[in-house]
């Protein structure tokens, strides 16, 4: 049930 | 040259059981404020975010600041020859490619030291906005955790959603779905026991369960746990570590298709 999000989906690479 | 001394070594053991599992292998980067960690899991569906400042240790000096690469099994499998009681040292040269443990007993009778190799580790690093949440939630570590061991049982993902009446944890699989409501405890006598939850705003988000699982092995370092949501956001799994620092747990949620 829904799609696994990533943590690249929300935060950015420094 | 690098030294961490620390009475309460247990913390330290306590902190390698709360990530071995999750992280197979994570930088420690040692600066004069302390030490901190970041680092994914290898499905990048979580993080985790160490800090340990300076000012918690009994003993504390970084020359330059330096990054430890660390095979996390190694270190725990290190830290278990740790007693409970005893003081635990982390120690490395300036671009030293090697960090040594020193544990000495209460009584100075025993004092051993394990010498690992560090490793060369490019993990990239994410920045993480300071946010306000929709909704934080405080509870006994322990409940979380039971919590989360019970419901993972009835499925895969678990649906937590705050509103001001409280929290719903919910699962459903093959055995049928579980519900677990946990209300805002009025009377705050014992705040370790309260369930306090601060509300903007409710929250409904949906979060795979072994994940869940991975982060409640920190439960022994912190009586508390506290959980922040937001929507469509990854929830913060916090625990404070009493006078030095926190470890906190990122998870992205599953978003509706």
């Amino acid at each position: 049930k829904g799609k696994q999000a990533t943590m690249m989906n929300f935060f950015k690479k420094i | 040259m690098f030294e961490a001394r620390l009475l309460r070594g247990s913390i330290l053991k306590k902190v390698l059981e709360a990530i071995k599992d999750l992280l197979t292998q994570a930088t420690f980067d040692c600066d004069d404020s302390g030490i901190q960690l970041q680092a994914m899991d290898n499905s990048h569906v979580s993080l985790v975010s160490l800090q340990l400042r300076a000012d918690g240790f009994d003993k504390y000096r970084c020359d330059r600041n330096i990054s430890m690469g660390m095979n996390l099994n190694s270190v725990a499998k290190i830290l278990k020859c740790a007693g409970d009681k005893d003081t635990v040292t982390m120690k490395a040269q300036d671009n030293a490619d090697t960090v040594t443990f020193v544990f000495e007993s209460p009584n100075q009778e025993k004092v051993s030291d394990y010498e690992m190799k560090l490793m060369n580790l490019d993990l990239e690093h994410l920045g993480i906005p300071e946010t306000e949440y929709s909704c934080t939630i405080r509870m006994p570590s322990a409940e979380f955790a039971r919590i989360c061991r019970d419901l993972s049982q009835f499925g895969d993902s678990m649906v937590i959603a705050c509103t001001k009446e409280g929290v719903k944890f919910s699962a459903t699989g093959e055995i049928g779905s579980a519900n677990i409501k946990l209300a805002q405890t009025a009377s705050v006598d014992k705040e370790e026991e309260a369930v306090i939850i601060e509300m903007d705003e409710p929250v409904t988000l949906t979060f795979a369960c072994q994940y869940l699982n991975y982060f409640t092995k920190a439960t022994s370092l912190s009586p508390q746990v506290q959980l922040s949501m937001s929507a469509d956001v990854p929830l913060v799994v916090e625990y404070r570590i009493q006078d030095i620092g926190h470890i906190r747990y990122y998870l992205a949620p599953k978003i509706e298709d």
